[in-house]
């Protein structure tokens, strides 16, 4: 059982590294309470986004919280892939900048696995393959609309 | 694998039956606010029995029925449907402890046309017919009954019942075979499909990741380990 | 104290229905859980965001509930001014045609009392007097800058 | 009234000090994710004293002096300093009950090149010279200990000490001269600005009024009345 939680974990961990370099250009790491006995503690996530001296996570901004939990759900996802993923406005605290590189790692990851990404943010919706719209007429009930962007043909 | 549709009969704020059609890759979600964005993903959460009532933002299952014909004297029900597409997955995966072989989980014919239809004449069969195939549930795979062919298709459903009392009963169907929540949940594992997984993050939840103490973030490793 | 209370609930309630109707196109009110005795119960928000059916707060989207809050904050406002207001995101939920119609009555109460907006949203900082801009390089300190808005010259 | 400017020294991204100058009417703060725009909306409520440390998503108040300056061997310090213009307020609302008659809050002339600068010489006068008036703090508000004149600007200012062991000491000013927490609290009550007060909504809790129980929220309307 510790095997196979330490073969996880190593893993886990290097996927961790590198995501949270990608989306917040800095250094991150995943790091155990117990090292000899991962069972005795926790689990705890290292971030410095931006090269910042390391702080405790509750002290991080909410854009930088959420990227932080992303790289983390990622490097699961890179680990032990699900066949689909479903995100609710995991954006929402997210600038301009972020957002963009957010969607293009998810147009990384969607290579292997099916993304469902609930967004109001334009980067996130120019990156997809398609957007499903959604609206409820006053009275009425939801109706949904498929919109297809032809990714090939514009600019 | 992922999911090909997902069809909604009277969920939350849809009423009737609304096919929502999906493909691989990356898909955006979009509207105004309260059109009905996260009930999707709520009846993804719903047909697969990944969440409690509350996950899905209502304080009793009853909630989920929507609630536009507010004084009805009947029962009402509610319906999703969730088709995946599993053409690329390892046959060795579907394994239904209830029915070996594998095969056998697609193949038996059993077409609501067949026999008195496990969903309830008086809905029609509007909700089945989601393929315009009449009563023919199996032959959306390809395969009738032939053990040996690979799947195509493989479908979960979940329908929700509740009486004027407001007492209600939930039942799940795995390609419209009756099942136990554990084994569509034995099922979803085999396909890497978990309720504590992450693969499903909510409106608002993003954040939890970091607020959670240490030892519950060591134990999201132990599971996936 | 209960006269007290009461005329403060009255007050409230008022301006609770105008600014919903306001902000969320719906109706909404306040509701005592004990009128007779106000200090026995809670208080509870009743909405029908856009005219739908009552339903639990619970059941609102993240934008419904946004909207609903903030009516109860400016109600509260409207009754009792303090001198500032200091609103951190408070827009992260509303689609773009929500931000707008908040930034319009934040616009309004700001004729009364100071208001301090942290946004991200375009809207908001268009609607707003001025914009003071933040700013951190990597390894320096928060810089912060005076943007001033000439909302006189612009169209 | 109005907040006229907040000035922070060394307090959480800010080093050095920094002036935000503040105008009435609608103002918007921007910019990137991490770059210090809630940290000010966090220096006026350490300087008002109305949050624990965690409502600064401090877990200790030492967390709150800017950490850039890693391995230091002496006593750092934050420092915030908000200014309010109160030309407009009832005089009636400005009384003290250590220093009646009202206007002698303002007046007294204890500026910090009088007598040994309460804020700490290391620290040079940049900090209280933030308007350019070397050690004159109430001449800032154009009067000098003349009672009976308006009072322009009413000053609030808290000062972190943390030593290199950890230890740390907070301190309260009002316009220069040190007061407790209860009476600077009693102060803002005086001008409608309390610690439960919803005039501060902090970055992610602007659903918390919907998610409260419903005594908490009938409390609120009881605390206004
Ligand atoms: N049982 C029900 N019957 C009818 N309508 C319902 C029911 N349950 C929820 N609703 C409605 O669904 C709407 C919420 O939908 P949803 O949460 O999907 O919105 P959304 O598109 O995600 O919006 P947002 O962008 O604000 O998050 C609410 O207006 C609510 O009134
Ligand atoms: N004591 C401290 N010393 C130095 N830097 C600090 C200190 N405390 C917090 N910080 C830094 O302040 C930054 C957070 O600032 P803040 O929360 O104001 O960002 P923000 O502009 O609101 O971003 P967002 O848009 O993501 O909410 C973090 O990067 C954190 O590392
Ligand atoms: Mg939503
Ligand atoms: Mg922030």
């Amino acid at each position: 059982r510790r095997t196979a939680f330490q073969e996880a974990f190593v893993a886990v961990n290097e996927n961790f590294q590198s995501i949270f370099a990608e989306l917040s250009d800095g250094d991150g790491y995943l790091q155990l309470d117990d090292s000899q006995d991962p069972f005795n503690g926790g689990l705890n996530l290292v971030a410095h986004p931006k090269g910042k001296p390391v702080r405790r996570l509750a002290s991080m901004s909410g854009g930088e919280k959420s990227l932080t939990a992303l790289s983390f759900i990622f490097a699961l996802q890179r680990y032990r892939p699900s066949p689909f993923y479903a995100f609710d406005e995991v954006d929402m605290f997210l600038d301009g900048a972020n957002v963009e590189r957010l969607s293009k790692m998810i147009q990384q990851q969607a290579q292997q696995a099916q993304f469902i990404v609930v967004s109001l943010r334009r980067p996130m919706i120019e990156s997809a393959e398609r957007t499903i719209g959604v609206t409820q007429a006053r009275g009425a009930y939801t109706q949904v609309l498929g919109i297809n962007l032809a990714k090939s043909a514009s600019s | 694998m992922h999911v090909k549709r997902v069809e909604l009969s009277n969920f939350k704020s849809f009423g009737g039956t609304t096919d929502v059609p999906l493909l691989p890759g990356f898909t955006v979600i979009s509207g105004p606010n309260g059109s009905g964005k996260s009930n999707i993903l709520d009846s993804l959460l719903f047909c697969l029995g990944l969440a409690s009532s509350k996950g899905m933002r209502a304080e009793r299952l009853p909630d989920l029925v929507n609630q536009n014909q507010a004084k009805r004297r009947t029962t009402a029900e509610t319906i999703v449907t969730a088709t995946f597409d599993i053409s690329d997955i390892d046959p060795e995966l579907l394994r239904d402890e209830a029915n070996d072989p594998p095969a056998q989980v697609d193949g038996s014919g059993d077409g609501c046309a067949d026999r008195s239809c496990k969903f309830g004449v008086q809905n029609g069969h509007s909700h089945l017919n989601g393929n315009r195939q009449n009563g023919q549930l199996s032959s959306q795979n390809g395969q009738n009954g032939q053990s040996g062919h690979l799947a195509q298709d493989w479908r979960v459903t979940r329908r929700l019942r509740v009486t004027p009392q407001g007492t209600y009963t939930s039942n799940y169907y795995i390609n419209g075979e009756p099942c136990t929540l554990n084994q569509l949940h034995e099922q979803l594992q085999r396909f890497r499909i978990y309720p504590e997984g992450y693969n499903v993050v909510l409106q608002g939840d993003v954040t939890s990741i970091i607020s959670m103490n240490a030892r519950e973030r060591r134990e999201i490793i132990d599971e996936l380990a």
